[in-house]
């Protein structure tokens, strides 16, 4: 393997994005990129990263390779990364190590480490591919701050989503709160987008101490889109350029 | 208040 990014910025987001929610995991690398699919210890939730090929100049992989990453031990090596050096990660047949070169844009410091690889044994889980009711995209730092402000209400959070709009509602001790996006396209910047497509009205409940979580992505993409049908795990998805991709699922809470 | 469900009866293994 040997994969190069202009920028350790997108890694370092990458890692930093799922590093509490996932410790130890398989990057796994092929000729189409690396991907890395991995469910936190209680079962709600499972992160699905996927950098393609093209978002690596250049990236060369000549066969399947699993690099076992200790998450924590990786944000230490990344730490010694800037985010404008250019990165590339590089690793042998039957590896025992990923070795992480980091060079300054002007060339004058090159900075290499090598990371300890880890066996694990990790199940592989098939996602559905799945037609959603309802697919909402809206900037992420919204999401992020709605998540944040009714994480002070409740630790659950009720998604409503229809024609008019999208509804994040909150039932706490000390009261309730809710906040609805309409749907809208700001001709000037379609970052500002809050764009719904509906097939039937839906209404799930999500535990806000897991997306206030997946928002660690926020800085990776500046909208998020959320995919949602009754009954099914919640889909977050922030995504990246050349068809990349950071997922989140989160399992609904289940009514009484 | 309603419980936390898990992936496991969505997502099997491959």
């Amino acid at each position: 393997l040997e994969a190069r990014l202009e920028a350790a910025d997108l890694f370092k987001k990458v890692v930093e994005a799922i590093k509490d929610l996932v410790q130890h995991c398989n990057f796994d690398c092929n000729d189409s990129g690396i991907a890395l699919q991995a469910m936190d210890n209680s079962h709600v939730a499972l992160v699905s990263m996927m950098l393609t090929a093209d978002t690596f100049t250049p990236f060369r992989c000549d066969r399947n390779i699993p690099l076992g990453i200790d998450l924590t031990s990786l944000t230490k090596v990344l730490r010694a990364a800037q985010s404008s050096d250019i990165l590339t990660i590089k690793s042998e047949d039957a590896p025992d190590v990923v070795n992480l070169v980091f060079e300054g844009k002007d060339q004058d410091r090159i900075s290499e480490y090598d990371l300890k690889l880890m066996d694990i044994d990790q199940e592989h889980l098939g996602i559905p591919d799945t037609e959603y009711a309802a697919t909402a995209s809206m900037p992420a730092a919204d999401f992020k701050r709605i998540c944040s402000d009714l994480l002070l209400i409740s630790e659950a959070v009720s998604i409503e989503c229809t024609k008019e709009g999208i509804t994040f509602k909150a039932e706490g001790d000390i009261g309730n709160g809710s906040v609805t996006l309409r749907q809208h396209s700001d001709l000037e910047n379609s970052d500002k987008n809050v764009d719904i497509s509906l097939t039937e009205p839906v209404a799930l409940s999500f535990s806000l101490k897991y997306l206030t979580g997946f928002c660690k992505a926020t800085g990776l993409s500046n909208q998020v889109r959320l995919c949602l049908s009754n009954d099914v795990p919640l889909m977050v998805e922030y995504a990246l350029a050349n068809n990349s991709y950071l997922r989140f699922y989160l399992a609904p809470k289940i009514g009484d | 208040i309603s419980g936390q469900g898990t992936l496991g009866e969505f997502f099997k293994p491959k």
